[in-house]
This record gives structure tokens, C-alpha cells and sequence, in this order.
């Protein structure tokens, strides 16, 4: 454990209790892409598959725990809930995740390190977190309305994968620990789609205006 | 070929 991979850990935490906590408490998920958590929820269970099989650490198992448990409640409330259901504008966020999915599939079924069911799975689940702000984005360009625990959220979810590869390099560095390319690749695909957002972001924080993002 | 390694990351 190095102190990017355990800063990446605490910001993508971060991320979801932020998500949480603003939703359990204006009870409201206005501006917040349903088609983006039903994604991430994917990725946590297809990826999180091994994880009464292969015990890495305390941690490690508490914490895929947490991000499976946040995930998953979180689409429950925009579902489900009777209050915040309401606030959710599905006539904006019509964003087609199925078509992220079948390539990522698809994808994972021929690139992968090892054709097992848990490798795949694993491969699938790298492939969608890549992709999976994608309907986010979509819906904060449409919407305009970028409140701003909305923005901290991807905010934060685009420096943990930053984070991430900080790590992967101080691992390669150090520890001749090799993440396989596929970890780097998407992780550097996830990353290149926030950079934008980061411009944005920042520019508008330094400028202290409302962070406008371009039509 | 090695074994791939557990995915310790999460």
C-alpha cells in the first residue's frame, strides 16, 4: 500500500459518501445520472466477484464492502425512494448505457489477461468504470446545473483514478509490481474523460464563477 | 505462464 493508491481509496470514498450524504439528506438527486450509478453499481459486483474467495486484507475486503453497499444504495434511493425518486429528470438522463455495456462485453470476452470467468468479469468491469461518467457528463452538459456537490462528486471520482496511476507508476517503480497494460489503459481512458471536466472545474473554481460547462 | 496475480487493488 502506498500513500496514492491509499489517497485514491479515501477520495473515491470520498466520492460516494458526498453522493450519500446529499442525497439521504436534501432528499433530492437532481443533476445526478441514474444510468451512471446503475453502471458503477455494475462494475463493483462484476468486479468485486472474488471477494469472499481471494482475501487480500481487512481492508481491502471492508472497503469493497462499502463501495458495493454506497453503490448499490444509492441506485436504490433514485429507484425507489418515494421523495427522491421524484427529483430525478429521466427525460434528460436518456443516456443508452446498454450501449456501453455490450462493447465493454464484447470487449472483455476477446481482451483480456486470462479467459476465466472472474478474469473476465474483472476485465468487463475495468472496461465499464472507464466509460462509466460518460451519462453524467452527458447530463450535466444538458442541464446546466452543475450544484456543486454534484461537481465535487465527479470531481473527486476523476482525481482517485489520477490517484491510480500515480500508484501504478510508484508500484512499477518500486515494487516491480507490473499492473497489466488493460488496468492502464482504461484507467488512462477513465482519466482523459474527466480532463475536460477538470478544466472546467478548476477554471471556474480559480475564477470563483458558477462552473458553466461549454454547450 | 504466472499465475495472474490476485487483483489487490480495489
Amino acid at each position: 500500500m502506498n500513500i496514492f493508491r491509499l489517497s485514491g481509496d479515501m477520495t473515491h470514498l470520498m466520492s460516494v459518501i458526498v453522493l450519500l450524504l446529499k442525497i439521504h439528506t436534501i432528499k433530492s438527486c437532481a443533476g445526478i445520472s441514474l444510468k451512471t450509478q446503475e453502471l458503477y453499481a455494475l462494475v463493483f459486483a462484476t468486479r468485486y466477484l472474488d471477494i469472499f474467495t481471494d482475501f487480500v486484507s481487512v481492508y481491502n475486503t471492508i472497503m469493497k464492502l462499502i463501495f458495493l453497499a454506497t453503490s448499490f444504495s444509492i441506485v436504490w434511493y433514485m429507484r425507489h425512494h418515494k421523495i427522491v425518486r421524484r427529483s430525478y429528470d429521466k427525460e434528460q438522463d436518456t443516456f443508452r448505457h446498454l450501449f456501453l455495456i455490450l462493447p465493454c462485453l464484447i470487449l472483455a470476452l476477446v481482451v483480456n489477461e486470462k479467459f476465466t470467468f472472474k478474469e473476465v468479469m474483472w476485465t468487463f468491469s475495468l472496461y465499464v468504470e472507464a466509460v462509466a461518467i460518460l451519462p453524467q457528463l452527458v447530463l450535466l452538459q444538458r442541464t446546466k446545473n452543475i450544484d456543486n456537490l454534484t461537481g465535487q462528486y465527479v470531481f473527486l471520482l476523476g482525481a482517485y483514478r489520477a490517484l491510480y496511476i500515480l500508484n501504478w507508476i510508484y508500484r512499477y517503480l518500486t515494487e516491480k509490481h507490473f499492473v497489466h497494460w488493460i488496468t492502464w489503459i482504461s484507467g488512462l481512458v477513465q482519466t482523459l474523460l474527466y480532463a475536460d471536466f477538470f478544466y472546467y472545474y478548476i477554471n471556474s473554481w480559480k475564477n470563483n464563477v458558477r462552473l458553466q460547462l461549454p454547450a | 505462464v504466472d499465475q495472474p496475480q490476485i487483483h489487490d487493488e480495489l
